[in-house]
């Protein structure tokens, strides 16, 4: 697409929004972005395909550096409120970030509060030994509200920096599972009224359309702050966070690029484009 | 909905009584769109509105009053037949034990399906056995473990030191020292473009005689359906697919795309988190399901 010389004839403008749609941006988005390039293409003179898409890299970039991407940590202790369906990678996130908070001098510890899933606190407790931090959990079935509170009243006590919150999987349609999340987040603002100070939405790079729809109903059951897109060293470019940044003003922090400790980068907007458009 | 669409793009031709073709393409155009919408793969979508165009020509529908209605008749009919077709579910061997191996990406539900299909095995007269052959994802041993307790199922847990190939040998042997007849081996999740993990499945298939290889796929997959699916046939031989979480509001297009692409049975459907919760497939259900 952005080879120099090439013509920004028809053929141009519909391989792009097939790479757009490829990368599930979604129909809408990858026509609309195809359209208004096409009218700018005209008006500025923008040549060939390489400046084409520099001209359209340039103009997303504008868009997507308006965001402020760094996590909220400046009050001891932050809560870092780890949330999404099932299976995205919640509890292998929270296991990076207490090590990268770590690396970054601060202390951070870890509520162990899927107290659902099969042995979802022993892989929490896994990646808590991996990273070097504490644990605090209960057994097997206990009030996931419980676990949090007695997290934050230990940070408070110990005085660690931050407090990360693994919780259940949870598909956005179940309404009984989105009430417990609300009630999760509940504990946390009556233990500290301006946490938690990140809510993050754990997204899976390889879902479609879906993604939309749990990004709108995780943040209207809990105050979304960020999102994480993870197994970006997967084929899949999780193209839809560009659709849900414009709607939800929620901007991607972090990014998931494999099964290490050590595999969890800051959201680089401008790699990420370029990974889209080669 | 896909007919409302239909309905609305084609009503601006329903004042001159019969529609043109091209007035057609106006609405195949919008059957693309739902399509890539629900998730169906960008080619996919193409090639079957392809399909559906000499059927979508014809009289039946230039003629008819409510054309939408028609377009939208042919392409749930096609849908199903595509989705359809031969309706699979575990192939017994004449001589046990019968080994089952679950593949697919990260976190698309295997351990769990493993200990659904250990269920639905054993609710068939049949005696399973549940291979923890995941040692890299922290305590996937004890997860699988834990569902096989919770649910009265056997689990073996082979020497963790060994190699993952001679460990799920280990697996089909102890199983067969136990007289069970069906071997289900849970392997890590792995992306399909990692050669060293492809291998590590084409080792497991040189140490053990695997009979059915089934691709665990989540049902909010997105556009990589297609490379996912092709990968791993194209590594390993897939015999069927389960689409799992279609608890959630996934339109779930993923499907299409994988029958399409590499031409095997979704078997399976996982429809929650309980071990009870898998479900036969169903091409209809899905069909509208696709279509919104
Ligand atoms: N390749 C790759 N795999 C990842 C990444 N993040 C997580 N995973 C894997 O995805 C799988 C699921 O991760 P989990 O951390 O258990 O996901 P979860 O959201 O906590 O899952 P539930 O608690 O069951 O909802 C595991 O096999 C992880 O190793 C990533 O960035 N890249
Ligand atoms: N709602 C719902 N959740 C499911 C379904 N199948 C699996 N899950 C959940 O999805 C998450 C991931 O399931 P796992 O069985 O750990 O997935 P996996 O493929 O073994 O993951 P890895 O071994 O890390 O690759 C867990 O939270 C499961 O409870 C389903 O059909 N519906
Ligand atoms: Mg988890
Ligand atoms: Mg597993």
């Amino acid at each position: 697409l952005a080879a120099p010389g090439r013509k920004l004839d028809d053929a141009f403008y519909d391989d792009l929004t097939e790479v757009l749609i490829a990368a599930d941006c979604g129909v809408e988005l990858s026509e609309r972005l195809t359209a208004a390039l096409r009218q700018r293409a005209r008006r500025d003179n923008l040549g060939d395909g390489a400046g084409a898409i520099a001209a359209l890299k340039a103009e997303i970039l504008a868009v997507m550096s308006t965001y402020d991407r760094a996590l909220d940590l400046r009050t001891v202790p932050s809560v870092v409120l780890v949330v999404g369906v099932n299976g995205s990678g919640k509890t292998t996130t929270i296991g990076k970030l207490a090590y990268r908070l770590r690396e970054e001098g601060r202390t951070s510890l870890i509520a162990a509060a899927d107290t659902y899933r099969a042995a979802a606190i022993d892989q929490m407790r896994v990646w808590a030994d991996r990273a070097g931090t504490d644990l605090v959990a209960h057994q097997p079935g206990a009030d996931p509200g419980a676990v949090v509170f007695d997290a934050i009243q230990a940070a408070q006590a110990r005085r660690v920096d931050v407090v990360l919150v693994d919780t259940a999987g949870r598909l956005h349609t179940k309404v009984n599972l989105m009430a417990e999340l609300g009630k999760i987040r509940r504990v946390i603002e009556r233990l500290i009224p301006e946490a938690p100070q990140e809510v993050l939405l754990v997204v899976d790079a390889t879902t479609g359309m879906n993604a939309m729809r749990q990004a709108l109903a995780f943040h209207e059951t809990t105050r979304l702050t960020g999102l994480v897109i993870t197994k970006l060293d997967g084929s899949a470019r999780g193209g839809t966070l560009l659709a849900v940044e414009e709607q939800l003003r929620v901007p991607v922090k972090l990014v998931g690029l494999g099964e290490g400790l050590d595999d969890l980068n800051l959201f680089d907007p401008a790699a990420y484009l370029d990974a889209i458009f080669g | 909905a896909l007919s409302d669409r239909l309905a609305t793009a084609l009503r601006r031709f329903s004042g001159r009584g019969r529609l043109t073709k091209e007035d057609v393409e106006v609405g195949l155009r919008e059957v693309r769109v739902a399509l890539l919408e629900a998730d169906v793969n960008f080619r996919v979508a193409r090639a079957f509105v392809d399909r559906i165009r000499e059927r979508a020509v014809g009289n039946d529908v230039l003629e008819s009053l409510t054309p939408g209605q028609q377009i939208v008749k042919i392409v749930n009919d096609e849908l199903v037949a595509l989705l359809g077709g031969e309706q699979r579910k575990i192939q017994y061997q004449p001589h046990p034990p019968t080994v089952v191996m679950l593949v697919g990406l990260q976190g698309s539900g295997k351990t769990t399906t493993a200990a659904k299909l250990g269920l639905a095995i054993r609710r068939d007269g049949h005696r399973p056995m549940l291979v923890a052959a995941d040692i890299t994802r922290p305590a996937a041993v004890q997860q699988l473990q834990k569902l096989g307790l919770d649910n009265q199922l056997l689990v073996t847990v082979p020497d963790g030191k060994l190699k993952v190939a001679q460990l799920c040998a280990r697996g089909v042997a102890e199983a067969t020292r136990l007289n069970c007849d069906v071997v289900i081996l849970d392997t890590a999740g792995r992306l399909q473009i990692d050669e060293p993990l492809l291998d590590e499945l084409r080792d497991i298939r040189k140490a053990t005689t695997v009979h059915e290889v089934i691709l665990a796929v989540d049902a909010m997959t997105g556009q990589e359906a297609v490379n996912v699916a092709k990968g791993f046939d194209d590594a390993i031989h897939v015999d069927g697919v389960i689409l799992t979480k279609l608890d959630g509001d996934a339109r779930g297009g993923a499907a299409l795309s994988m029958r399409e692409t590499i031409g095997k049975p979704i078997m399976y459907c996982g429809t929650g988190e309980k071990v009870s919760d898998l479900e036969p497939f169903a091409p209809d259900r899905m069909a509208s399901r696709i279509l919104g």
